[in-house]
C-alpha cells in the first residue's frame, strides 16, 4: 500500500522515514534465519518480500530525486535512540537463549512493537492526512492485531505453542494503535478525512 | 531443545 502511494503520487508526504528505517532494521534482525533455516516456500517468499519492500521504500524516501523532496524532515523528529536502546537492552536481558541470533530476533520483536511511534507522532502533526497514509497505518496495525486471533487458535490446537515474548509484544504493539483506530473508525463512519487531535 | 519452538511466523 505504501509503495503504491509513493509510486503513484511520486510523494512520501506524511510518511515517517524513521519508522520505515526501523522496520528495515526489524526485518534484517529477524530474518537472519533465511541463511540457516527453511520453513516453507511461502515463509521464505514473504520474508524476502518484506525485506525488499522495506528497502525499496527507504530508497525512494532517501534517494529518489522527486520523492525525497516531499519528505518532511523537520516534522519527523522522533529520536531513534529512544526506541533502539531500550529494545536492545531488553533483548539482552529478556530472551529465550543468549545467542547472537536469538538476541537479535528478540530485539526485532521488541523494536517492531514500538516502530510505529515516529509515524504516529508525525501524523498528529499533519493537518491533512491522505487516505492512503491513513489506510496504510490501519493495515499495519491490523496485521499484528489479527495475529492475536491466530495465536489464540494455535495455543488451543498445538501442544507446544508458547511464545510469551511474541505474544506480549504483539499485544503491546496492537495497543499502541488503539487511539489511532478509534479516530480512524470515527472518521470512517462520518465519511470524513482522518484528523488526529493534537 | 529450543524452547521458542520453530519460528514459523513473520
Amino acid at each position: 500500500v505504501l509503495l503504491l502511494k509513493i509510486r503513484a503520487t511520486r510523494s512520501c508526504r506524511g510518511i515517517s522515514l524513521k519508522t520505515q528505517e526501523l522496520y528495515a532494521l526489524v526485518f534484517i534482525c529477524r530474518y537472519l534465519d533465511l541463511f540457516y533455516s527453511y520453513i516453507s516456500l511461502y515463509n521464505t517468499v514473504m520474508k524476502v518480500t518484506y525485506l525488499a519492500t522495506a528497502f525499496s521504500i527507504v530508497r525512494y524516501m532517501r534517494f529518489d530525486k522527486v520523492v525525497r523532496q516531499t519528505y518532511d524532515k523537520e516534522q519527523d523528529t522522533f529520536r531513534y535512540i529512544f526506541l533502539i536502546a531500550p529494545c536492545a537492552l531488553l533483548a539482552l536481558v529478556l530472551n529465550h537463549r543468549f545467542s547472537p541470533t536469538e538476541v537479535l530476533w528478540t530485539f526485532s520483536i521488541y523494536l517492531e512493537a514500538v516502530a510505529i511511534l515516529p509515524q504516529l507522532v508525525l501524523m498528529q502533526r499533519t493537518q491533512n492526512i491522505d487516505n492512503l497514509t491513513a489506510n496504510y497505518v490501519a493495515l499495519l496495525g491490523a496485521y499484528r492485531g489479527f495475529y492475536i486471533l491466530n495465536w489464540i487458535y494455535r495455543f488451543a490446537t498445538e501442544k507446544h505453542y508458547r511464545q510469551w515474548i511474541v505474544w506480549i509484544s504483539g499485544v503491546a504493539q496492537t495497543a499502541l494503535y488503539a487511539d489511532f483506530f478509534y479516530y480512524y473508525a470515527l472518521c470512517w463512519k462520518a465519511n470524513q478525512r482522518l484528523q488526529l487531535p493534537a | 531443545e529450543d524452547e521458542t519452538g520453530s519460528k514459523d511466523e513473520l
